[in-house]
């Protein structure tokens, strides 16, 4: 299960 | 973390340090527009939702509440500051930045990667971002003559989601899958609205004179 893309940047 | 990004935050927390510095140590907010904090910080509260459930990194956190900080004192200052507030010029501060907002709103429920509550707020803040500086930029034309302080702001805050672009290129070219169209479209637009302003802050510094935008 690939975990959504998290927003890493401001 | 790539040095475009990097280099693109450190350039937008000199912007807000700049502004900061400005109207702290001067106590004057000439030729700054109230409408345009008061996006920016729509823009971070919208953005930084997730700052307490999803950690990313204590370099993220720090920068989110540096900037969700900074913006919201910046307009408290220029609100409620007895003496800054005497420098904040209304009658010419008037660009109706509620036309800015609802179609920023009604874009993000249409176009956005995913239709949820979180989703639709963080695209908000994009398209919201993009166009924020527009009231500071008609600021500048009505009032002609303006501090280096400010030009040095405006310049810096343009220049950091420049950076920003380099940085989605970088990524694009290594990291798989890393595709998202909607802050790049809203991030290019950002930047070229600050096209002639580059284009006459460049000049200005060259010929080493004011910094006047044509009427």
């Amino acid at each position: 299960f690939q975990s959504p893309p998290q927003k890493d940047e401001l | 973390m790539n040095i475009f990004r990097f280099a693109g935050d450190m350039t937008h927390l000199a912007s807000v340090l700049v502004l900061l510095l400005k109207i702290h140590t001067i106590k004057s907010c000439a030729g700054v527009s109230l409408k345009t904090q008061e996006l920016y910080a729509i823009v971070f509260a919208t953005r930084y939702l997730d700052i307490f459930t999803d950690f990313i990194s204590l370099y993220n956190t720090f920068m989110k509440l540096v900037f969700l900080g900074s913006s919201f004192s910046i307009v408290w200052y220029m609100r409620s500051h007895k003496i800054v507030r005497r420098s904040y010029d209304k009658d010419q501060d008037t660009f109706r930045h509620y036309f800015l907002i609802v179609p920023c709103l009604l874009l993000a429920m249409i176009i956005n990667e995913k239709f949820t509550f979180r989703e639709v707020l963080w695209t908000f803040s994009l398209f919201l971002e993009a166009v924020a500086i527009l009231p500071q930029l008609v600021l500048l034309q009505r009032t002609r003559n303006i501090d280096n302080l400010t030009g040095q702001y405006i310049f810096l805050l343009g220049a950091y989601r420049a950076f920003y672009i380099f940085n989605w290129i970088y990524r694009y070219f290594t990291e798989p899958h890393y595709v998202h169209w909607i802050p790049w479209i809203a991030g290019l637009l950002q930047t070229l609205l600050y096209g002639d302003f580059f284009y006459y802050y460049f000049h200005s510094w060259k010929n080493n004179k004011k910094l006047q935008l044509p009427a």
